[in-house]
């Protein structure tokens, strides 16, 4: 399977960041860490999607749409 | 709910629109905060009093990148606004990105589903997983009331009811795909992707996605009606043709087609008939069966008549299956009939019933 481009990994480390609060940091590199997939997982189990911990298509495709910028876990610090 | 439960201590709430959108009239954005706000008021019994100066519970306003509460926005689409719950100081205020184009209509984003949904937020409404909710975290167009039951047990549990609630019909919930006694509206092929309606919902499933995406009928093409009876593509004229009551409209791809809706008596159905419970192409044929109740007429795509002879029994041409349709699909020399929970494999040409499954197992279930 081809890796997901360095862009795509951009994208889902900001949307985890930004509304799954993970940490900042040590997520570099194609390799995904424990704390990226378990966040990872935490987003596609809120919106239905395949539980897989794996950046697949319809998790990316849901990450671009619009959306409101407050958190779905937890709240501001 | 946030955690701790955060919500006003007071029912009267206090709101000001520090600025105003470009894009919009000031009136307009006034009343879509009004209205967004009585949303909410509406089924509890907060009252919202509008300041003009001076320190409100909830501050709206619109801003761009970093805006001053070091939670920037990032320019035109992906965050929309934000909001924050309910508390002293930055709590309640709401923010909107001014890089966005705020509309009244479906064209962009409209304001007043944005600010419904933030407003929620500055009242204690964490979000919610369900697609057809206000909640949802994903922006979506809908016309017509806007909470669904999942928003109003929402609020309510923080808030109590309105003592005077008028009767307010909430949006429903969105099926759950994997519910074993789920049935289907309608289903389509639509350029090897394949489209279930059911209620106001509709799936999408393709080829390349693990996972059926599920999304509001209105959001996509809101001028159809936002139930569905049938539906069937016609791969030769790359049209989809959707049923719902005496109309009929027309898609290609995912946009609609000037000229419609039509009435499905132009197909040649009889007055009488006043919806289409299913619809199916066969391509080998080139005929559309459209099945009504009991019967089935065939219609010749080519010739643009209705064949002699219609309509026809269900039970005596399709032998094995029932005697009414739900929804209708062809693929390779197969018909899926779909009626009620179950789902029948028919094989056209040996003319009889291979298999009979669950219907939502074309969802993965």
């Amino acid at each position: 399977l081809p890796l997901p481009s360095e862009e795509r990994w951009l994208l889902a480390e900001k949307y985890l960041r930004r509304f799954y609060h993970l940490p900042n940091g040590l997520q570099g590199g194609q390799t995904s860490s424990g704390d990226f997939q378990n966040k990872l997982k935490e987003m596609q189990r809120f919106f239905n999607l395949e539980v897989t911990g794996n950046l697949d298509d319809n998790t990316l495709a849901l990450m671009k749409e619009a959306r409101c910028g407050v958190p779905d876990v937890a709240e501001y610090n | 709910h946030f955690p701790r439960d955060l919500k006003w201590q007071t029912n009267d709430v206090t709101f000001r629109i520090l600025n105003y959108t470009p894009d919009l009239k000031k009136s307009d954005v006034d009343r879509a905060i009004r209205t967004a706000l009585n949303v909410w008021a509406d089924v509890t019994p907060l009252k919202f009093k509008k300041l003009y100066e001076g320190d409100a519970d909830i501050m709206i306003s619109f801003g761009t990148r970093e805006h001053g509460d070091h939670n920037p926005f990032d320019g035109p689409d992906g965050l929309l606004a934000h909001a924050y719950p309910p508390g002293q100081g930055i709590g309640g205020d709401t923010h909107f990105d001014e890089d966005e184009h705020w509309t009244r209509d479906a064209s962009t984003y409209n304001l007043f589903i944005v600010a419904a949904h933030e407003l929620g937020h500055a009242l204690g409404m964490s979000h919610s997983s369900d697609p057809g909710a206000l909640m949802y975290p994903v922006y979506s167009y809908a016309t017509g009331y806007p909470l669904s039951l999942d928003d109003i047990k929402g609020i309510q549990a923080l808030y109590g009811p309105n003592p005077n609630q008028r009767k307010v019909k909430p949006k429903p919930d969105a099926p759950s795909k994997c519910d074993p006694t789920l049935s289907f509206d309608a289903v389509t092929e639509l350029r090897g992707e394949t489209i279930i309606f059911k209620d106001e919902f509709y799936w999408r499933l393709h080829p390349q996605m693990p996972e059926p995406e599920q999304t509001l009928i209105k959001s996509t093409w809101p001028s159809i009606s936002k139930k569905v009876d049938a539906a069937y593509e016609n791969p030769e004229k790359d049209l989809v043709i959707i049923f719902s009551g005496i109309r009929m409209w027309a898609l290609n791809g995912y946009n609609l087609v000037d000229g419609y809706p039509k009435y499905i008596h132009k197909l040649g159905l009889p007055k009488t008939v006043r919806k289409v419970d299913a619809a199916v192409h066969i391509k080998d044929t080139g005929k559309t069966l459209l099945f009504t109740d009991e019967e089935y007429w065939s219609y010749d795509e080519a010739a643009g008549a209705m064949d002699s002879g219609c309509p026809r029994s269900i039970e005596e041409d399709f032998p094995g299956m029932d005697d009414e349709v739900d929804a209708a699909v062809y693929h390779y020399g197969y018909l899926y009939f779909f009626h009620d929970h179950l789902q029948y494999e028919y094989s056209y040409t040996s003319r009889k019933v291979i298999r009979i499954m669950r219907a939502n197992s074309i969802l993965n279930c």
